[in-house]
């Protein structure tokens, strides 16, 4: 039974029978496209369809969610308006040859339940950077400037933050290149920061610290399996 | 000479419908949704004539002759499936990523000869 298994297995796209360890809650938005395509209709999509993700308008037939395998870097230090410093690791590696990936969606979620009335001139500024290699970490606190992929401020900090890195996401197919990101959130260093300076970075970053965790919504298509299958009767 | 036996009509040519349950397979800690699969396949004959219920093609009509003429050399038309359907899955892979995918053709509507 296991050859016939293992078989069966290769043939969804496996290489062996999963057994998740610390299996991540399911992310609402893959609920949502599984239950709509579970629900018979005449208006069903046209089989060359069914490799379209209508939700994000773009081809594909296979949607994984990704955890971070990242870890904390040190927060806070000479940098006093660092809130957050945090490197973000995805691996990739799992796609397959013939996949060719259509979209990558960074999701940042906090845990917050309420928008706190800002401080005057307080400004959230969020920095993602193409990782440096893991040794010069600590010397590349934070990393240079050439290495920066997206720069965002914000007053109030929503429940969810997502960016699309599709085009890095292409680039970590190659698994050498893929040395993640390293994500800061930081008090902007505008016009109202100097009030602040001297307070503690807990006080100001009120709500920062309500980040929960940082997955990857990667969109691929199998070109194999879409192919227009034999002619029907 | 050629010969016709009546073939009833529950031996026919269609789809049998199967259910297979994840946890009949031990599959149900890694596969998130469905709880099961439509594992249907076709079975059944393909008699001279075929009738259109049957969904043959036009070489299956021709072999059904030719074996009503020369049974013990040229088999029946094979029962085969002509209308299927994809699923898709939820499922957590071998990295803990949770994973929807969808496959093609998996599901067995229609049989034919």
């Amino acid at each position: 039974l296991s050859t016939r298994e293992s078989l069966l297995l290769k043939s969804l796209g496996l290489s062996a029978k999963p057994s998740p360890r610390s299996p991540a809650p399911v992310p609402s938005v893959l609920w949502r496209i599984f239950q709509k395509r579970e629900i018979p209709s005449p208006l069903r999509p046209s089989r060359e369809d069914a490799c379209w993700v209508e939700e994000f308008s773009v081809p594909g037939n296979i949607i994984r969610v990704f955890s971070d395998q990242g870890h904390f870097l040190h927060s806070g230090g000479p940098r006093t308006l660092l809130c957050l410093e945090k490197h973000l690791f995805f691996n990739l590696s799992v796609l397959e040859d013939g996949e060719q990936l259509t979209m990558a969606q960074l999701q940042l979620q906090f845990g917050h339940n309420s928008y706190r009335a800002p401080s005057p001139g307080q400004v959230f500024e969020l920095r993602l950077y193409r990782a440096p290699p893991p040794s010069l970490w600590e010397l590349l606190s934070p990393p240079p400037s050439h290495r920066l992929l997206l720069v965002q401020s914000f007053v109030q900090l929503h429940k969810s933050l997502l960016f699309n890195l599709t085009q890095v996401g292409r680039d970590w197919r190659t698994q050498s290149r893929n040395l993640g990101l390293v994500l800061e959130i930081s008090m902007s260093s505008g016009a109202g920061s100097s009030a602040l300076l001297g307070r503690p970075p807990g006080n100001f970053c009120a709500g920062i610290d309500s980040f929960l965790d940082a997955s990857l919504l990667v969109v691929s298509l199998q070109l194999e399996q879409c192919k227009a299958a034999r002619k029907k009767r | 000479s050629s010969y016709y036996t009546p073939v009833m009509p529950s031996s026919l040519c269609k789809s049998r419908r199967l259910y297979i349950s994840f946890s009949d397979v031990g599959w149900e800690n890694w596969i998130i949704a469905p709880q099961g699969y439509m594992a249907n396949y076709c079975l059944g004959e393909c008699p001279f004539p075929l009738t259109t219920e049957l969904n043959s093609t036009n070489h299956a009509i021709l072999q059904t002759m030719v074996h009503s003429l020369d049974p013990e050399g040229t088999p029946q038309p094979c029962c085969v499936p002509v209308r299927l359907s994809p699923i898709s899955v939820l499922f957590y892979d071998n990295h803990d990523n949770v994973v929807l995918r969808h496959y093609e053709d998996m599901v067995v509507d229609e049989c034919g000869c």
